[in-house]
């Protein structure tokens, strides 16, 4: 599913550089459910966008489903990634004018250009899935910080992704909370073989990981590789 | 320090009524070292806004260092606010236009109306104290989230204030720099007698709290109660 070979990643600004990946090869399986670790600022974001088509790497290959990655404006990225990839944002970048259901809901109105007839349904069984069965029109200055997760998760499993990538879904959720969102996305890898890549620190998620890559001096490894 | 007797907040959207707070009596002492838990949207950040002075509850009594808060103008608690707490937002809340040592000496500017002589360097010793040495002018979405998170820790602190409230401040941590910032938090505890409360669901914050309250049917207990 996922092919990448020596992407590197170097922020400029004025006259720092910051190296935050330094030749990254990478390959993912369809159906893995995989959990990247490494301490903070050690690239995980950074490698997550790339790989999501939310930014470009400075260099290196990259092939998702077969098909190279070779566009390096953004942009021009945004059908490969709506097709393809839900993600879950560490920062969740929900939409503040929009309450939960219409934030779940709204990859659909981005592909389809309109609401599909079924969508606020779907978005509905969603928000009910996540534990936000009672906060369908809340905007999101009006939910907790683990609530507003919770609906970024949500807005990411809304197109059935072949691919998900979440930066840190369980930062923000009490224990219960987040055994209750690792089944939901366990029984999604099962039942429709959806790949999850999750970035996290949180051992409730390592636990549940099949293949653990470890992300270090920008680089990436398998955990009993980095290891050996 | 704190007391607080039957506080209630509820917040109203249209004909929909949330109770956050259902009578929550509290007293913390100075010096105390003390964890609140609770699942996610049980009132946490809730309770810290009001014990913060940055919310105003429904009604109930509180008390900061004997003196009652008797504003219902969030505005008019400001001097009260800035004069004693320290706050670590769950969303950091950093000032996008400034960049890492700004954010940190902010504090000082608000209080004094210009920056104290010492206060560059006193922001430059936070960030190294919190790990962030080699980043003073990256602006916010130049940095990692837990590179953020940890610049609003520094914030907190620079005032050296007497209260502490920090809500979920290693969420986006990875092990070993989320027991940095513990560590830190400790020595300011132990060597000034400032009084640390800390919202969390990560037990590496748990494991060093002294006191630990849990929040429940927006009701607060301390735990062996809680267990009683
Ligand atoms: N501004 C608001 N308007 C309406 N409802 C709100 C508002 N802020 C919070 N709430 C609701 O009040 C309840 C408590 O929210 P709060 O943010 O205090 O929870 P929390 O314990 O901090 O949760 P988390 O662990 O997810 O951060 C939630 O049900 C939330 O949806
Ligand atoms: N837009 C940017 N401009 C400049 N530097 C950046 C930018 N984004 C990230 N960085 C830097 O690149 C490095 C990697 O950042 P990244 O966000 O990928 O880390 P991370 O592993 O996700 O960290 P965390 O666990 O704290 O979220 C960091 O040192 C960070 O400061
Ligand atoms: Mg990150
Ligand atoms: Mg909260």
């Amino acid at each position: 599913v996922i092919m990448m070979q020596n992407i590197i990643k170097t922020y400029r600004l004025g006259s720092t550089e910051v190296r935050a990946l330094r030749g990254v090869d990478l390959e993912i399986r369809k159906g893995e459910f995989t959990v990247v670790m490494g301490p903070s600022g050690s690239g995980k974001t950074t490698l997550l966008n790339i790989l999501g088509c939310l930014d470009v790497p400075t260099s290196g290959d990259y092939w998702l489903h077969g098909q190279r990655i070779a566009e390096t404006d953004v942009d021009r990225l945004a059908p490969i990634r709506n097709a393809n990839i839900g993600f879950v944002f560490q920062n969740f970048n929900l939409i503040p004018v929009l309450d939960t259901v219409e934030n779940i809901e709204f990859p659909l109105l981005l592909r389809e250009g309109h609401a599909p007839r079924d969508s606020r349904e779907r978005a509905l069984a969603l928000a009910e899935a996540v534990g936000l069965k009672d906060f369908p029109h809340h905007r999101p200055d009006e939910l907790s910080g683990g609530q507003r997760q919770r609906v970024a998760i949500a807005r990411a499993l809304i197109m059935h992704p072949q691919v998900v990538l979440a930066d840190e879904p369980t930062a923000n959720l009490d224990s219960e909370t987040a055994e209750q969102i690792l089944d939901l996305m366990e029984s999604i890898n099962r039942e429709r073989g959806a790949t999850f890549l999750i970035s996290t620190h949180d051992p409730r998620v390592l636990k549940r990981a099949r293949r653990v890559l470890i992300i270090r001096d920008g680089k990436v490894a398998d955990e009993q590789a980095a290891a050996a």
